[in-house]
C-alpha cells in the first residue's frame, strides 16, 4: 500500500538497519502510540518475520493509576525530501534542523519533488525507571494479560514512534512506459508531474500525527514489572509453567 | 521450540530438527513450502474443496482471516476452539473433531498458509481469489518463483529482467502479476519487463510464493 511504502521509506532513511518497525497500515497506526502494548505474532516460516499486533491496552492499564502521567521526549522534526526524475527515484535527503543534512542525495530533477516532515516521540530510560518504581502492577491481572499468559505470548511496550507532523497526501502514480512512481504532496511541498503518460493513480491521505514506525521493549511480568530495552532471546514476558506441565499438544510432539 | 518453525522443522527431516540447516534462499523457501504442500496433498479431495471455498471467502474479508488464524493458534496452544461465524467458521469446522479439538495434521499446514496470507495486502487477497477462480495460480507461482530465484542474494538490491515466456498472460500496470509484485514494494518497469529487487520486499514476496503454492495445491483436482 502507499502508506506502507512511505513508512518503509522513512525507516530506511532514518534508521536503516536499526530496530524501528514500519507500520503496515494506516488503519492500525493509532494502536502503536508510546506506552501501548503489542504482541508479536509468531511466524510459521523462516522466510517472513513475525508481525506485531496491538492489543488495545496501554501500560497504564496494567499499572496502579496513582502517579502523574510521565512526559515524552520529542525529537526532530526530520524533513524527508524525495526527488523523482520521471523514471526512477534518484535522490533522498534527510535534514535535521540545526544539524544540516544527515544523508545526502545526488541529483535533483524538476519532474517531481516530494516532501514529508516527521518527528519522534520516545520514553526516556529514566522515565521507565521512575515509572516502574512508583507504580505497581494492578491486581487482579487484566483479563487480556491472563489470556496472553495462558498462551505464553511475549508482550512488548512501544517506547518510541515516528509520527507525521502535517497531513500528507500520498499519490502512487504509474506510467504506461515507465516504473512506478511515488509522490507526496503536503502543505509545504511542490508536486510536478508529466502529462499524457499516466494510466493509474492511487491516493491516500495520511493525517498529521499518524505513526509510521515504532520501537518496542519487552515486558517481563513477575511479581513486579520490568521493561527490558535490549532483551535476549531467552527472556520471556511470563514465567514458563512448572516442569511436568504440558498444555494440550506441545506442537512439536505431534510431528515427532 | 513450540513455534510453527519447530513443527515444520521436525517434520521436514523426519524428526530431525532442521534449524541448523535452513538456507535463506529460494531453495530453502521451496523446501519449506514443499513440506507443508505434501501435508495438504494427503488431504481428502472433498476436504480440500471445502477448505479452499472457505479460504476464498475469507480472502474477501480480512478480519475473518485474522480471526481464523487467531483461533487456530489458540487451539494449537491451549485446547478446544470456540466456533466462529462466517467463512472463518466454515474453515474451522473442517479442522476440528466433535470435541472441538483441532486435528493437528490439518490445522498446522492451514496455520502456515494463513500466516503467509495475512502477510499480504487486501489487494493481493483479491487477486489471489481471482487467480483461484481463473485457475492461474500456477502461472503466477512460476513467475514469483523465478523472481525469487534470480534475485539472490536477497539482501542486495538488483534489477532483474523477466523472461517473456512467464509473461504470456500480460505484463503492465493493470495485470494481476504486476499488482501482486508491486504490492510487495517492488518497483517494476513495463517495457522491457524489469523488476527492481528491494531487500525489504523479501518477507512479502516469500509469503506470496508460499500462498500461491499452497492455494495451488488445494486447487488440484
Amino acid at each position: 500500500s502507499a502508506f506502507e511504502w512511505v513508512a518503509r521509506r522513512v525507516v530506511q532513511e532514518l534508521d536503516h538497519g536499526g530496530d524501528l518497525i514500519p507500520v503496515t497500515s494506516l488503519q492500525s497506526s493509532t494502536g502503536f502510540k508510546p506506552y501501548c502494548l503489542v504482541v508479536r505474532k509468531p511466524s510459521g516460516s523462516w522466510f517472513w518475520k513475525p508481525r506485531y499486533k496491538h492489543i488495545s491496552l496501554s501500560i497504564k492499564d496494567i499499572l496502579e493509576p496513582d502517579a502523574p502521567e510521565p512526559v515524552l521526549q520529542h525529537g526532530g522534526p526530520f524533513h524527508i525530501h524525495d526527488t523523482v526524475d520521471g523514471q526512477l527515484r534518484t535522490s533522498v535527503e534527510v535534514a535535521v534542523p540545526g544539524q544540516g543534512k544527515v544523508a545526502g542525495g545526488a541529483s535533483v530533477s524538476d519532474s517531481s519533488s516530494t516532501s514529508l516532515n516527521v518527528f519522534s516521540l520516545s520514553v526516556g530510560p529514566n522515565t521507565w525507571q521512575a515509572l516502574l518504581q512508583e507504580r505497581h502492577l494492578r491486581q487482579p491481572e487484566h483479563r487480556i494479560l491472563q489470556q496472553l499468559r495462558c498462551r505464553g505470548d511475549n508482550v512488548y511496550v512501544v517506547t518510541e514512534v515516528l509520527q507525521t507532523q502535517k497531513e500528507v497526501e500520498v499519490t502512487r502514480t504509474y506510467r504506461r512506459e515507465g516504473s512506478g512512481l511515488v509522490s507526496l504532496a503536503g502543505a509545504m511541498c511542490l508536486q510536478g508531474e508529466g502529462e499524457g503518460h499516466l494510466s493509474q493513480k492511487k491516493t491516500v491521505t495520511i493525517p498529521s500525527g499518524s505513526i509510521l514506525a515504532f520501537r518496542v521493549a519487552l515486558l517481563v511480568i513477575q511479581s513486579d514489572l520490568e521493561v527490558i530495552l535490549f532483551p535476549d532471546k531467552k527472556q520471556k514476558t511470563f514465567q514458563p509453567p512448572p516442569t511436568g506441565y504440558r498444555p494440550f499438544s506441545s506442537k512439536g510432539s505431534w510431528w515427532m | 521450540d513450540l513455534s510453527m518453525k519447530g513443527c515444520i522443522g521436525n517434520f521436514w527431516t523426519d524428526g530431525v530438527p532442521v534449524n541448523g540447516t535452513v538456507t535463506e534462499d529460494f531453495q530453502g523457501l521451496r523446501a519449506e513450502v514443499e513440506v507443508v504442500s505434501k501435508e495438504l496433498a494427503l488431504m481428502d479431495g472433498q476436504l480440500c474443496r471445502l477448505l479452499l471455498e472457505g479460504l476464498e471467502r475469507g480472502l474477501r474479508d480480512q478480519l475473518a482471516l485474522q480471526a481464523l488464524e487467531e483461533a487456530l493458534e489458540q487451539g494449537l496452544s491451549s485446547g478446544p476452539v470456540e466456533p466462529l461465524d462466517g467463512p472463518a467458521g466454515a474453515v474451522l469446522d473442517c479442522l476440528v473433531l466433535p470435541s472441538r479439538m483441532l486435528v493437528l495434521e490439518l490445522a498446522v499446514p492451514v496455520v502456515y498458509l494463513l500466516g503467509a496470507l495475512n502477510t499480504l495486502s487486501k489487494a493481493q487477497h483479491q487477486l489471489l481469489v481471482e487467480a483461484v477462480e481463473l485457475k492461474t495460480l500456477s502461472r503466477q507461482l512460476e513467475l514469483v518463483g523465478s523472481l525469487l530465484e534470480k534475485s539472490a542474494p536477497w539482501q542486495k538490491c538488483s534489477t532483474l529482467s523477466l523472461p517473456p515466456e512467464l509473461l504470456k498472460s500480460g505484463w503492465g500496470v493493470e495485470t494481476p502479476a504486476w499488482v501482486l509484485l508491486e504490492e510487495c514494494g517492488l518497483e517494476l518497469r513495463e517495457d522491457p519487463p524489469h523488476v527492481h529487487w528491494e531487500p525489504q520486499a523479501q518477507d512479502c514476496v516469500c509469503a506470496l510464493y508460499a500462498s500461491l503454492a499452497l492455494l495451488s495445491e488445494l486447487s488440484q483436482e
